[in-house]
């Protein structure tokens, strides 16, 4: 048995709406820890990573570890059904072959049930060790956002080089180039707003990647304030995005290589 | 020519 339950539905909402355009089916691990899921874009080029921890949800209860596959667009398409601020409740049965999602209003007057179809999902898992990276930026995600946006409108390619004076990220394409570079500052605090950026480095790295990609990482954004990239030398880039007190979603993407 | 690598390259499979 796993029953889950989130005092605010807008919650679920931006974390599925943070995947599912990179990931249309997932298995989301239950365990008596939280839940964890890992999947792969279509492509291969992209790993995303979710984690939620058992003690972010108001109540959480999980018998016995259990894996459920799930439509994400299934999925959306239910949360769309509930208002932002509905305490939402997921459950299931051991050997369910359906999730369900119940939603109950703030004033406890409106109470709504629906199930998901279960499917069996067989994709290859893989092993992502903790790295030492080299470098790490740290600024609003909003800004993160932005940047993708702006930079969509030149090129297709992003390069990222994070140095000990900031972080720049660059694009050519057609019509022209174009850079934006983000002033690393050494403390972040009420002074510096919540739009300053800082830069931990140990070496510089250079990664170009695929900007199509990022833009869908930027979905994320309204999960958090903060974005963190995490960069090192021929090994995917990581952006990291917490979710409040309860978790994070990671976003591992290949980097690209000039022939 | 840019090649784009599959991220599956770099992780071990479970």
């Amino acid at each position: 048995m796993i029953e889950a339950v989130l005092p605010q539905a807008s919650l679920l909402k931006k974390i599925i709406e943070a995947i599912k355009e990179l990931v249309s089916e997932a298995n989301f691990d239950f365990s008596e820890t939280g839940i964890r899921l890992q999947a792969m874009d279509k492509s291969h080029i992209a790993l995303s990573f979710l984690h939620l921890r058992n003690d972010g949800f108001s109540e959480y209860r999980c018998d016995r570890s259990q894996t459920l596959g799930i439509n994400l667009e299934s999925f959306s398409k239910v949360l769309k059904c509930a208002a932002n601020d509905d305490q939402v409740q997921i459950k299931a049965t051991d050997k369910a072959e359906s999730l369900s999602i119940s939603f109950e209003s703030t004033a406890k007057d409106r109470v709504s049930e629906f199930n998901v179809k279960l499917m069996d999902i067989d994709i290859d898992s893989v092993d992502v060790p903790d790295m030492d990276y080299q470098a790490t930026v740290n600024m609003s995600s909003q800004e993160f956002a932005r940047i993708v946006r702006d930079m969509m409108t030149i090129g297709e390619a992003i390069t990222i080089d994070a140095t000990k004076q900031g972080v720049k990220f660059s694009t050519s394409g057609d019509a022209g180039e174009g850079n934006i570079l983000l002033r690393h500052r050494k403390t972040i605090d009420e002074e510096d707003g919540p739009s300053s950026t800082s830069v931990e480095i140990n070496e510089p790295v250079s990664h170009s990647l695929a900007l199509k990609f990022l833009a869908n990482f930027a979905k994320a954004a309204p999960l958090a304030d903060r974005v963190s990239i995490n960069l090192i030398e021929d090994a995917p880039v990581m952006f990291e995005f917490k979710i409040s007190d309860m978790g994070h979603i990671r976003f591992y993407l290949a980097p690209q290589i000039e022939e | 020519d840019i090649l784009q690598t599959s991220i599956a390259a770099y992780f071990a499979a479970t």
